[in-house]
């Protein structure tokens, strides 16, 4: 089963099409494994990037040396998934 | 389970369950609902799609599916919400009653049944559908990528380790072709919604071409109408236009393949985003999300029924 522990998703709020380019331009760098839930297209739109532990750091100083503004979204992917676990199996509990 | 109304709409469910929950839906209302298999999965599960009928032969029609996209979870929550509201409704709502007595409603709500079990099973995060790419250790095509429309155009991948992997050819995925198959031997489905999660938006076609389509017009209208009847319940803001005027050029997509069929009332959906869940929307904003998608859902199937075509 894959896990996610210490993975997080960052919400990335570019600024002008210069900075689209950038995160597109990361999006191609493979060896990360990024996994863009919603892909740089225009600044108006944030871009949502799921990031594995092991990349956090290279993909973090790429967006802060380009200048380009992120929030956390998701601190740890794991953990949010567990609490949906949780909530699946005490819902199903209540029903039995 | 004893019935429908005992299964909880509000938490998320597994394939077997949801299966296990449209036999029940079945048995209850068979003069309404029959369930038809439509084909098969890669590994080999049955794609069902959910019939809502009084009768007649290959009457207009108007499709939803839900959740090609296996990890959009509130998704297919939120088709079974619909299921059942129309089943619950008929015959007590006006609108729905009126609708039923000379259109058929088809929903398909895990259109990617491998994926989602994936998702339930190995990966939460998993996407694709879950065939072996011949070549590559990676799995699965984009099954919103492998449509005939546009396929291989910008804004899907040829790399099969890339989420929007578009697939070796069009219609190479049982689960789209098994669609594909049935839209047209029926002939006569008018409007098309294929719902996904999750960016707020209402999006009509096209996405492989700048080229608007011939009915942009009405359909930018409809669309502004839906967003306004959605928002109207609890004010979740959506943008809404062509795909790749809106978000992104994207070929091989769902609903140019059906506009392209003819099917003038082509739209698809992307749900609620919060902007702190993601895909992992907690259970209790599936049903705020799907009553408040039915209202612009109605809206679709309402000016379907008033314009023929």
């Amino acid at each position: 089963q894959k896990i996610f522990v210490g993975d997080q998703v960052l919400r990335i709020v570019t600024k002008d099409m210069e900075q689209v380019t950038l995160l597109k331009d990361l999006e191609e760098l493979e060896n990360l494994e990024l996994d863009f839930w919603k892909g740089p297209t225009h600044p108006d739109f944030p871009t949502d990037v799921h990031v594995p532990f092991a990349s956090l750091q290279a993909v973090k100083v790429f967006l802060e040396s380009n200048n380009i503004q992120y929030s956390i979204m998701i601190e740890d992917l794991q953990s949010v998934v567990e609490e949906e676990k949780i909530q699946i199996i005490r819902s199903r509990s209540i029903e039995q | 389970m004893r019935n429908t109304d005992s299964f909880n709409y509000a938490s998320y469910h597994t394939l077997d369950e949801i299966y296990n929950w449209m036999d029940v839906l079945v048995s209850e209302q068979s003069n309404l609902v029959s369930k038809i298999n439509i084909g098969s999965t890669f590994e080999n599960r049955p794609i069902y799609v959910l019939k809502f009928s009084t009768g007649g032969t290959k009457r207009p029609a108007i499709w939803i599916d839900t959740g090609i996209h296996s990890r959009e979870w509130v998704t297919q929550a939120s088709g079974i919400w619909m299921a059942k509201k129309i089943a619950t409704d008929y015959g007590k709502d006006a609108f729905i009653t009126s609708i039923l007595n000379e259109m058929d409603i088809f929903i398909e709500i895990v259109t990617n049944p491998d994926g989602f079990h994936f998702t339930h099973t190995k990966n939460r995060m998993w996407r694709k559908t879950r065939s072996i790419n011949s070549g590559s250790s990676c799995v699965g095509v984009d099954p919103n990528r492998n449509w005939d429309a546009g396929f291989g155009g910008a804004g899907a991948s040829s790399n099969p380790c890339s989420e929007t992997y578009r697939g070796p050819r069009a219609n190479s995925e049982s689960e789209v072709k098994s669609i594909v198959d049935f839209v047209k031997s029926h002939g006569n489905i008018k409007a098309f919604i294929s719902i996904h999660s999750y960016s707020q938006m209402l999006l009509y076609p096209y996405g492989y071409t700048k080229t608007p389509a011939p009915n942009q017009q009405e359909l930018h209208s409809l669309a502004r109408k839906a967003i306004d009847a959605l928002s109207s319940l609890y004010g979740t803001s959506y943008r809404y236009g062509s795909i790749i005027n809106t978000i992104y050029q994207a070929s091989g997509g769902t609903i140019d393949w059906t506009y392209n069929q003819g099917i003038k009332y082509s739209y698809t959906f992307e749900l609620r985003d919060t902007g702190r869940y993601g895909f992992i929307l907690p259970a209790n904003q599936i049903i705020p999300t799907a009553q408040e998608t039915w209202l612009a859902i109605t809206t679709i199937m309402e000016h379907t029924y008033n314009n023929p075509y």
